[in-house]
């Protein structure tokens, strides 16, 4: 494992924190994207399959159990919890899952290094993950005011993109048989989504203002 | 077998 990966890891994971723990203390999820966080119930549910057939390290499965868990968690709390459900603004937030998820089934049934259920899947869930912050970011755009947490967790889930794409051009070059390009491709889409995004957040870090993306 | 792509990523 190297620099990049790891500290890919650490933003991702932040950025699940950050949010659970803005949910869990403030009893908000105020300008979070429900659809959003269902989504990557639905990209991690799909990808770790292997979870109890493949054992990578206790690194991976602890990680996996975590992402499981606190994305099943955030959709609970913004379904079910009596006062958090109250702070979701469902008018808001009208992205259609289906968009996003029935393109990227279709793409993974044709697209993928083995057709088998397992591969599909896990290829499904890589295309899905690169397009499931959609949701969220429409949203934002809505929101007049975006708080400083919710700012923070789109942030932090970019920079674990953009991490990643440095992780692997490292191993491109220190693993000559890494060759991921489904990964790659999904990975750098991904990355490119928040593009806007940073630059906004950069903008208003720079000026010393409240972040606000143009409708 | 070597037909898997190692999935050592999160």
């Amino acid at each position: 494992m190297n620099i990049f990966r790891l500290a890919g890891d650490m933003t991702h994971l932040f950025s699940v924190l950050v949010l659970l723990l803005k949910i869990h203390t403030i009893k908000s999820c105020a300008g979070i994207s429900l659809k959003t966080q269902e989504l990557y119930a639905l990209v991690f549910t799909t990808r770790y399959l292997d979870i109890f057939t493949d054992f990578i390290s206790l690194y991976n499965t602890v990680m996996k159990l975590i992402f499981l868990g606190s994305s099943f968690s955030i959709v609970w709390y913004i379904r079910r919890h009596k006062i958090v459900r109250r702070s979701y603004d469902k008018d808001q937030d009208t992205f259609r899952h289906y968009f996003l998820v029935i393109p990227c089934l279709v793409l993974a049934v044709f697209i993928n290094h083995k057709f088998t259920f397992k591969e599909v899947m896990w290829t499904f869930s890589l295309y899905l993950e690169a397009v499931a912050i959609l949701p969220q970011l429409v949203l934002l755009q809505r929101t007049r005011n975006i708080d400083n947490l919710t700012g923070q967790y789109v942030f932090l889930l970019g920079a674990y993109r953009a991490l990643y794409i440095l992780n692997w051009i490292y191993r491109h070059f220190t693993e000559p048989h890494y060759v991921h390009w489904i990964t790659w491709i999904a990975g750098v889409v991904q990355t490119l989504l928040y593009a806007d995004f940073f630059y906004y957040y950069f903008q208003s870090w720079k000026n010393n203002e409240k972040l606000q993306l143009p409708a | 077998s070597n037909d898997d792509i190692e999935k050592d990523e999160l």
